[in-house]
């Protein structure tokens, strides 16, 4: 069973849309997957179609009670792929955990509770706050999102200081899985940079698998499925199978 | 003075890119403009070319001192642009400001103390913790990024409901200044359903000014230059100088 964190401070990197297709991709290749919704804005709950009031319990339920709840594991249109949701109110976690003893290992504790699934992906929010640090704590190791731009460059650096941070004091045995490289966009010099840049910095931690830039990928949430589901042919979809082949591949 | 917070919790929807251009077209039209960077990501501070080791004392100085210093101001390339830049540290400030009486009054309390300029803008990170909240209370108004995509519409609501909270708990007077669309794609049918969807939503209060996808945006930042410096004549250029007179001539 491994537990892998979808991790990157920058905003609008593709963290949940990795979270989503490549949670489908891997359940295609006959995989159980529960995806963990960690985000407030509970994009990852949604682009699975689960609506707003059918969320409860949902992941501020279990971490307020400390305790698991079955009926907090919800199924999504696909077999084998099942989601823990968020809503707003987990927004509360981030100043609420700040008060208990163990606060940084409050995700760990439900998810220990937790059998019958291959993998576990947790979507984090964009900040290093209370949820991602719990995110990672609780993960075996993590998979970093990174787009094709200039700024996301920059946030590397405290991205994998905090993951230093965390396997010292908190998780010893925390690994980057894989970083990969989102949005790309052949006409754009930028990413040619941007993937220059970050293999040199990441080396073989880079996945070969690159994700391109597809409007498709940005459509299939507004119908509340993976694109892997909404157009299993397009470019994005088969770049997610061949992220979760090299995913189990390296396993 | 109007102290303007650029905020929304969603993640890459081109807060940064709106304080840095937005700010710059306002000195273009001859206004003395202070930009606060309120993310620790600090990219507003690199988009402006100020690097790591130019940036103390930071808004995490001031922040823990609860005391004004005029060396936290840095001088841009441009004439009568000016920044207080933030570094990793400020990612401190969430839990140690949660400590303070007046936790969310400190960034209101340094800025009271800064006279000479006719327009404040703070870049807020990708959260709605208590950096966002500092900002909205130090705020007179908020000017709201909206990409044009799926998921920037699902965090609308819980963005209003915390502008409310704010508003009636710790600032009366704060008001959407605007919601202005960007990265918007002509060829994409996503971003005229956005459109639609959030004239809809907010009316009068959207920007008839929309500000397109375009590449010299995303590259501007990279030589530490506003895209109105980077390329003058670009699409991007144009659409913010444009942002600029209707947010004042809104006034
Ligand atoms: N490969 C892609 N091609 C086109 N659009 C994409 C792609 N990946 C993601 N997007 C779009 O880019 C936007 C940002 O992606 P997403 O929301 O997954 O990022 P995130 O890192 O989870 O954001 P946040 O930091 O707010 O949690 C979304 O609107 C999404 O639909
Ligand atoms: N009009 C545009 N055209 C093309 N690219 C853009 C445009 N506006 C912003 N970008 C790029 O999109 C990415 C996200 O923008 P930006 O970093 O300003 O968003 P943000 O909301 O500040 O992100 P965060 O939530 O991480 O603070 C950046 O790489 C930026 O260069
Ligand atoms: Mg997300
Ligand atoms: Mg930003």
């Amino acid at each position: 069973m491994k537990i892998i964190s979808i991790a990157n401070q920058k905003g609008g990197v593709g963290k949940t849309t990795t979270a989503i297709n490549l949670s489908t991709a891997m359940v295609a290749i006959n995989k159980k997957v529960l995806l963990v919704d960690a985000d407030p804005q509970g994009n990852a709950s949604t682009g699975l179609g689960i609506s707003e009031d059918n969320r409860s319990p949902s992941l501020y339920n279990l971490l307020t009670s400390g305790k698991f709840d079955t009926n907090a594991i919800k199924k999504t249109l696909i077999p084998n792929l099942d989601i823990i949701t968020s809503t707003q109110d987990l927004a509360a976690s981030e100043i609420e955990l700040a008060e208990k003893e163990n606060r940084e290992f409050c995700l760990k504790g439900i998810l220990d509770q937790i059998k019958d699934y291959d993998y576990f992906f947790i979507d984090c929010p964009p900040a290093l706050g209370l949820l991602t640090i719990n995110g990672l704590v609780a993960a075996t190791s993590v998979i970093v999102p990174l787009q094709c731009e200039f700024f996301a460059l920059e946030g590397l650096s405290s991205l994998t200081k905090t993951i230093d941070l965390i396997k010292n004091n908190f998780n010893p045995g925390l690994e980057i899985e894989g970083v990969v490289l989102t949005m790309h966009d052949k006409r754009n010099s930028l990413s040619e940079l941007v993937e220059s840049d970050v293999r040199g910095y990441f080396g073989d931690k880079v996945y070969k698998t690159i994700i391109p830039r597809n409007v498709r990928v940005s459509e299939a949430p507004s119908h509340g499925k993976p694109v892997l589901v909404y157009d299993t042919n397009c470019v994005g979809s088969k770049a997610y199978i061949d992220l979760a082949k090299e995913v189990i591949y390296n396993q």
